[in-house]
């Protein structure tokens, strides 16, 4: 059982650790800063992790697809097309395998969701924001998150999540809704709803156990002025995100991606 | 008595809050956001906002400038153009007034301090960051600070401080440092080492009374996990901030302008 996932965003928005908390690893290892003066490469690059963890009993090749430099330029123009072209290769690469007599070893690595980061401004969603989910969200599962939401009061939380949602709406960007199935129980389908009425899920990520005041141990980040929790619904929608992709949704996220890759196929035939 | 702030950084870093903290003024009013939809000037602007303030018994007419865009855009080359143009042209201004037969009423509108906004990442500058900044260093006193910096933790902010001051000697920027005096009692040499030992300031602002957990009325954010106190100098260096701007350092900012002033004068006779 694998499972690939894509993690876009600027710099210093919390992917890495996030990976981390999510998948609840050290898939990436403390980062070293470039040295002083290196210039950065000026091109978006694609790099691939791949772990074998257990989640739920169930072993599972998880493949990380990072994008260092997406957004980091001063001239980003264009920094989506690096990751337009991984995800359809990907597809390419998974067409030219069923199209082969022996179709025995049918090696899947295309991106089965792809985590976008949401600078916390609390204002709207930034130009190159819009242009990246516009691009990709036809090709890929996109799951806008609020990166370091600890940055936000609950009432900015709330503002931006209206906003973002409003500007997403307005340029008619879909982003991934796990289908309503009509044999679901009451639970799950008041479950599914709860996690739906958080996105775009603002997420803090720690893989630091920290004591609380009141002497518990916790994932989550120390201020001067109090403990962010992780897995603490009242102080994020972590847990929600993790449900959603771990626990609830993982299959759908998979058979969504054949959907879009049907889409992508048949688009190239007709062309 | 009259003094010019320049504010620099992409949307979203709390520039209109940090200028209302700092002067205790709602000189700029909630934002707008900007429609749905709407596209994104593609140039920065410069915005003046002018107030009439009181400082320790002292009337002062202060005047922002902010740079509306700046860092905002996906394709951000040449953003500080527009700034180096403003700093350059009210050098230019005062140039002309002082060259005229009648000096009675010279009106200095140059950019006494340039705040310069880092995103909080935790990481290092980026080239924005930088090349911003070699640019105005030599045109305007410039005080870096780390915005929101209430996203950091104790460890972070310290390890960001050390890295960020790295990466500014490397290039060779030159920050506003208030020159020592001969004269200065150790009192005040004291005060101006401890100001000094915090740059870049950390900085958190608001302009809301809150209460904390043990009952006491402060301006600060709160959050479900704690309240940040803008005054408190365990939570962040705004009160530095305010120390080096208005109480301690305003009269040597206007001095080192008046410096920056007659190296671009005497560079633009050679010229
Ligand atoms: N405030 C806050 N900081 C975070 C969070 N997650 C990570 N960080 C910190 O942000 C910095 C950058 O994190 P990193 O995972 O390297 O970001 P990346 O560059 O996007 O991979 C580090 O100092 C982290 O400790 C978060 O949820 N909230
Ligand atoms: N975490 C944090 N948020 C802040 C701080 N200052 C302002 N904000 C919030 O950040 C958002 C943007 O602030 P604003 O002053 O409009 O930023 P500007 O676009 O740079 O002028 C608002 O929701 C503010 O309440 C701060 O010091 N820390």
């Amino acid at each position: 059982f694998s499972f690939t996932c894509m993690v876009v965003g600027e710099s210093g928005l919390g992917k890495s650790t996030l990976v981390n908390t999510l998948f609840e690893t050290s898939l990436y290892q403390p980062k070293t800063l470039p040295e002083l003066g290196s210039e950065l490469s000026s091109t978006v690059g694609i790099e691939n992790i791949s772990a074998d963890i257990e989640e739920n009993g169930v072993r599972l090749k998880l493949t990380v697809v990072d994008t260092p430099g997406f957004g980091d330029f001063i001239n980003n123009d264009s920094s989506w097309d690096p990751i337009v072209t991984s995800i359809e290769s990907r597809f390419d690469q998974y067409l030219e395998q069923e199209n082969r007599v022996n179709r025995a070893k049918l090696n899947d690595n295309r991106v089965n969701a792809c985590i976008y980061f949401i600078q916390p401004t609390g204002h709207s969603l930034r130009q190159v924001d819009i242009e990246f989910m516009r691009r990709l969200h036809t090709k890929v599962n996109l799951i806008p998150v609020i990166a370091k939401s600890d940055t936000l009061s609950e009432e900015e939380v709330d503002s931006f999540k209206r906003r973002i949602l409003a500007d997403i709406e307005y340029h008619k960007i879909e982003i991934f809704k796990a289908p309503a199935y009509e044999m679901e129980d009451d639970e799950t389908i008041q479950e599914n709803s709860e996690i739906e009425s958080k996105i775009p899920f603002a997420i803090v990520g720690s893989t630091q156990t920290i004591q609380t005041g009141d002497g518990r141990s916790v994932r989550g980040r120390s201020y001067p002025w109090g403990v962010v929790e992780v897995d603490n619904e009242e102080h994020c929608d972590f847990t929600k995100l993790r449900q959603m992709m771990i626990r609830t949704h993982m299959e759908e996220l998979k058979e969504n991606t054949g959907i879009l890759y049907e889409n992508y196929r048949s688009e190239k035939m007709l062309a």
